[in-house]
């Protein structure tokens, strides 16, 4: 652990947090994709499937099951929350977020470590975590506001991986061998994804308004 | 690079 993948770790779960605080609080979720809280979910349930047989650590397990309950439940508050699911803009999320699960299952199918089940199951976690942010990207330029929580959002989740990328960096040049092509490519396409975003963000910064 | 190295991230 260094403090590269801390940070990475801690604005993750910020995102999450911030998320959960816009939807639980204000009970909204106007703004936010759940198409994109869909695939995420998908992908952590595709990349923990080791949470009970593969034991790294308490911090490791504890992140795990963060993760895993707050996608799921981001999901079931948007579908089947009273007040919430009322407040989801579906004529707008229309992004056919399906058609990106099938490219990553076929590519994962390809190019993997190791032909296993876990294996390809974790590496189709990478490729759809990677492009799970465009329903939401799509949806923010519709709905054409960033000055909210939303916003906030959207700029931890495209950062944290950007702090993981620093990760590897470090842990490249800090430990023999470690050398992960895939995740470090699907990571890198990840917060590239994001630049346009970032751009707008800190405009916004810049300029002390809502940018359109 | 052993299996867990790079199962250790989240």
């Amino acid at each position: 652990m260094n403090i590269f993948r801390l940070a990475g770790d801690m604005t993750h779960l910020a995102s999450v947090l911030v998320l959960l605080l816009k939807i639980h609080t204000i009970k909204s979720c106007a703004g936010v994709s759940l198409r994109t809280q869909e695939l995420y979910a998908i992908v952590f349930a595709t990349r923990y499937l080791d949470i009970f047989t593969s034991f790294v650590s308490v911090y490791n397990t504890f992140m795990k099951l963060v993760f895993l309950g707050s996608s799921f439940s981001i999901v079931w508050y948007m579908r089947y929350h009273k007040a919430v699911h009322r407040t989801y803009d579906r004529e707008q999320d229309t992004f056919r977020h399906w058609f990106l699960v099938l490219p990553c299952l076929v590519l994962a199918l390809l190019i993997h470590e190791k032909f296993t089940f876990l294996e390809v199951l974790w590496t189709f976690s990478l490729y759809l975590e990677a492009v799970a942010i465009l329903p939401q990207l799509v949806l923010l330029q519709r709905t054409r506001n960033i000055d909210n929580l939303t916003g906030q959002y959207i700029f931890l989740l495209g950062g944290y991986r950007g702090l993981y990328i620093l990760n590897w960096i470090y842990r490249y040049f800090t430990e023999p061998h470690f050398v992960h092509w895939i995740t470090w490519i699907a990571g890198l396409v990840q917060t590239l994804l994001y630049a346009d975003f970032f751009y707008y963000y800190f405009l916004r910064f810049i300029g002390g308004r809502g940018v359109e | 690079s052993t299996e867990s190295d790079s199962k250790d991230e989240l």
